[in-house]
Parts: C-alpha cells; structure tokens; sequence
C-alpha cells in the first residue's frame, strides 16, 4: 500500500505488511506516533510498539497488545485496524480526545512475531514462541502461561509438547520479558488490555487462583459497561468474569502479572467467534470485529481517565 | 507447510465432570495429536479441538464409547485455509 489510506483492513497481512504499515502510520502522524523496539524475539526479529502521544513525560498510560497466541490472527488484524482508529479519530472524537490529551496510548500489535511468521510461513494454527527447549524436539512456549504470576501452577503444563507449556522459568520468553521490562521501566501504565481469540469473553483476574481480585466488584462493573458497548453496534453476545470462573484455570497468565503489579483495570478480550470458524474467522469479519471491540476498549479507556488511582 | 486436509474441529459437549475427565484422558494421549482450540472447562462450556484425519474415527468412537455428544464445527481445515490464503493472494495481487 503506498499509504494507511489504501491499506487493506478488510484481509489478512503479513508481519512484513504490518511492519510496513506501522512506519507509514507514524510517517504520516510524526506529532502523534512513534514507533519503539522493546526488543528482539528469540529468532532476532524486532519487536515493536507503537507509542501515541499529545506530549508530556511519562504520562499515565493504557497498553494494547494483540497477537500473543500468534494464531489469532483477528487479533493482529484488529490491532491494525485500532491503530489507524485512533490517529482518525483524536481530534474527532471527544472522548478519544480528552484520553489523549491526559494519557499516552502503546500498542503492540504483533506480541509474537517469530510465531506469526511461523503461521505464514509453515503451520498456520501455531500458537507458541519459537524457541528451542533443551532436551525436548518440542518447540515453543505459551507466552500466555509464562509470566511470573501463579508460574508453574495448575493451569498450565511442564511438558514441552503441550499447547500450554509454561517455559523452564517465568519470564524464560524473550517476547514476554520485554513487556515487562518495559511495564517496570515506564511505571505508570493504569490499564493493560490483552487481545486473544475467540469465545467472545471480557476476562479480568484472576486465572490462578478461586479468591476474588480486590477490585472484582469494580472490574465486574466496568466489564459490563464495556460490552454493553460493544454490543450495541452489531449485538454479539459475550460473556464476562474472572478468568478461572469464566473458563478455567490457568497460571502465569499475562493480566495476572500486570494486575499484581498494580495496574488495576487489567483485561483479557477474546474475540469472535463462538464457534463456526475458530481461529480461522473469515477476513470479511476482521473490521465488524475490530469496530466493536473498539467501542469497549475505548469504554475501558474513558473509565480510567475519569478513575484515576 | 502444514497440510490440514481432513482435520476436523470437533465441538465436544460435555455433561458432567466424568465426562470432562475423558476428555482430558484424550488431551494426554500425546500420539492422537490433538490440538485443543477451547479447553476442556467445565459442564456446559464447549470444548473445540482440532483432529488429524487419521485419528478423526478413533476419536470419535472414543466419544460415543462414553455417551459424549459432539459436532463437527469444521468439516476440512485446510479447506478454510485455502480460502483464506487465495483472498489473501487476491489482495496482494490486486
């Protein structure tokens, strides 16, 4: 695409389009975006985030990230499609306006790069990182069972081979470890929002454990609020709770972390669908997807503006 | 690059905890290769899982050995696939 104005939301794109797209998107944006590298993935590929920015230093913050579970490719997908969202509508849109204006926006679009590639390059429905486990022929490591938070727990798996190992420590995966650098480093995020599919969830803590987070009652609330946003536009039915209440359990999972770390309004969307197509949701859903999804991250956003702590 | 001709997505539902128990006898059986899209969880909540075609009438006998109800969500994975990658090439293309 010679420009964000011709680029094609409605398919699926490579890392290579989607890295090409987030430099045209800062191109054309320079006041609002820059692009940041918060590290290399274990196969060396850059990993890039995408900063949106009216000034200030250190501003409270909201973080995005899509693509952990690298086949999830509406994710991806979405995390595009939001980026462009926000440089059309701050300016626009008064409530996108005023977030902006208080805080600063980062958006990790392709949270697993080695593992994307390896979805177009060999095996579509890979999930995992890339990296070699010693001792095993196994490869990979769920990134969504390996951060330090109920680690090694029940709720993930110490076989190698399983869709849901958790890695030979917490933080082992060099995609999960530089996110929480960079959480430790920047200090001030006050809402972490990861992006999964499907099954049409609004989660928030915790995963590991049966006790309530402090802040359920309000997470509960705010997760209502959101999906009664959501659905207005197209009316898709999603379902809410805590992670291990309204699934199962699973440990070292990434919202835990962030939520013990003391960012409150931590949460987990899974997107469609429910049910016919899996992780192979049909391209011609990508932009209803992202544009609903849209409307409960921004609820999610406007809540944290107006609820400071 | 992987070939999914014939997988299948079956969508297991399951009615009691025995029964989810079964399921997870499946998920270890690390031969059957088994890709568990949506996880065994708890009665009522729907688990999808991924079956090579050389294992799609072992598994499906085991579910009907232990009265679990299941449907085929997708009938040929490699089939979508396909799709998707022409529309993806159509793009590029255009």
């Amino acid at each position: 695409a010679a420009s964000t104005k011709t680029f094609n939301f409605a398919t699926y794109h490579t890392l290579e389009e989607i890295y090409g797209f987030m430099d045209m998107l800062v191109a054309e944006h320079p006041q609002l975006v820059s692009k940041l590298q918060i590290g290399s993935t274990y196969e060396g590929r850059p990993i890039y985030v995408l900063k949106f920015s009216t000034g200030g230093n250190n501003r409270p913050a909201i973080w995005i990230d899509t693509g952990i579970h690298s086949r999830e490719w509406v994710t991806q997908a979405s995390g595009v499609w939001f980026a462009k969202k926000i440089t059309q509508d701050y300016g626009q849109d008064p409530a996108l306006t005023s977030i902006l204006d208080s805080m600063d926006i980062f958006l990790e679009i392709v949270t697993n790069p080695d593992g994307f590639a390896f979805t177009h390059s060999k095996d579509r429905l890979w999930r995992k990182t890339r990296s070699i486990t010693a001792g095993s022929s196994c490869v990979g490591v769920d990134p969504n069972r390996n951060w330090d938070s109920g680690f090694g727990l029940p709720g993930a798996s110490n076989n190698p081979c399983s869709e849901t190992y958790h890695g030979k420590f917490a933080h082992s995966e060099v995609e999960v470890k530089s996110i929480v650098d960079f959480v430790k480093n920047h200090g001030n995020i006050k809402a972490f929002i990861s992006i999964h599919s499907y099954s049409q969830l609004l989660l928030y803590p915790y995963g590991y454990k049966t006790e309530p987070a402090p802040d359920h009652a309000e997470l509960d609330e705010l997760a209502k609020s959101a999906l009664k946003a959501l659905s207005s536009l197209y009316g898709t039915y999603y379902e809410h709770g805590s992670i291990i209440n309204a699934i199962y359990r699973a440990s070292g999972g990434t919202i835990d972390w962030t939520y013990e770390q003391g960012i409150k309004y931590s949460f987990t969307f899974e997107l469609r669908d429910t049910g016919l197509y899996g992780f192979l949701l049909p391209a011609s859903q990508i932009i209803p997807t992202a544009q609903e999804t849209w409307l409960a991250i921004r609820t999610i956003m406007e809540h944290t503006l107006n609820h400071p702590y | 690059k992987e070939d999914f001709a014939g997988h299948q997505v079956l969508r297991i539902s399951v009615a009691n905890e025995a029964q989810i128990q079964k399921v997870m006898e499946l998920e270890n059986l690390e031969h059957l290769q088994l890709d568990f899209w949506r996880g065994p969880a708890r009665p009522g909540s729907p688990i999808d899982v991924r079956v090579p075609f050389t294992r799609i009438q072992a598994v499906k006998v085991f579910l009907e050995a232990h009265g679990i109800k299941y449907t085929t969500m997708i009938k040929d994975v490699q089939s979508l696939l396909d799709e998707e990658q022409e529309q993806m090439f159509a793009f590029q293309a255009r």
